[in-house]
């Protein structure tokens, strides 16, 4: 564990426990996207299988349970809250999300490190991460202005990406023989997909704005 | 690739 490491999965809980204040204290979950909030519930669920065999340390299964928690109770209160899921703008959210998670799926089964049934569904839950908040950006150019919430979710999102590259090049040059490309790759790909939206949200935060993406 | 497959990061 580094500082990092930690402030990126500090950064990812704060970006959780931002969107669910937003939805339950607004009791709305306008400009924010199901699909993509589906995606990581498959995300979580495909990647912490080994909950159940496997244990790194308390801290990790600890952030693991939180982190399936919270995805589906986000997923929850967009589909089935008798308030909430009438404020979800279904028209806006037309990302087609099938096509992410077969893409990543067929990618998953040609390139991993080891061909095993959780090995192959750990490589896809991060072939997926890397593509499934598309959605979500998509939602945002449509959705005119942003409320401060939702901007500050995304953005906070993005930051946990770009901690997590600092963390594995900290990791690179300090432990002997940590490498893994195909969690490097992806994740530069994840980080490198928030580069527009971050434009836009530092340029309107600078201008004292709200945050509309063209 | 050792490492990489203990799977110790979230």
């Amino acid at each position: 564990m580094n500082v990092f490491r930690l402030a990126g999965d500090l950064t990812h809980l704060l970006s959780l426990v931002v969107l669910l204040l937003k939805i339950v204290a607004t009791k709305s979950c306008r400009g924010v996207s199901a699909k993509t909030q589906e995606l990581y519930a498959i995300v979580f669920v495909t990647r912490y299988l080994d909950l159940l065999f496997s244990f790194v340390s308390l801290y990790n299964s600890v952030m693991k349970v939180v982190f399936l928690g919270s995805a589906f109770s986000i997923v929850y209160f967009m589909r089935y809250h008798k308030v909430v899921r009438h404020t979800y703008d279904r028209e806006l959210d037309t990302f087609r999300s099938s096509f992410l998670v077969a893409g990543s799926m067929v990618l998953a089964l040609l390139i991993n490190s080891k061909y095993t049934f959780f090995e192959v569904l750990w490589t896809f839950s991060i072939y997926l991460e890397a593509v499934a908040i598309l959605p979500q950006l998509v939602m945002l150019q449509r959705t005119g202005n942003i409320d401060n919430l939702t901007g500050n979710y995304v953005f906070l999102l993005g930051m946990y990406r770009g901690l997590y590259i600092l963390n594995w090049i900290y990791r690179y040059s300090t432990e002997r023989r940590y490498w893994q490309m195909i969690v490097w790759v992806s994740g530069i790909i994840q980080t490198a997909l928030y580069a527009d939206f971050f434009y836009y949200y530092l340029k309107c935060w600078n201008e004292n704005r709200t945050l509309v993406i063209p | 690739d050792e490492q990489g497959r203990k799977h110790d990061e979230l």
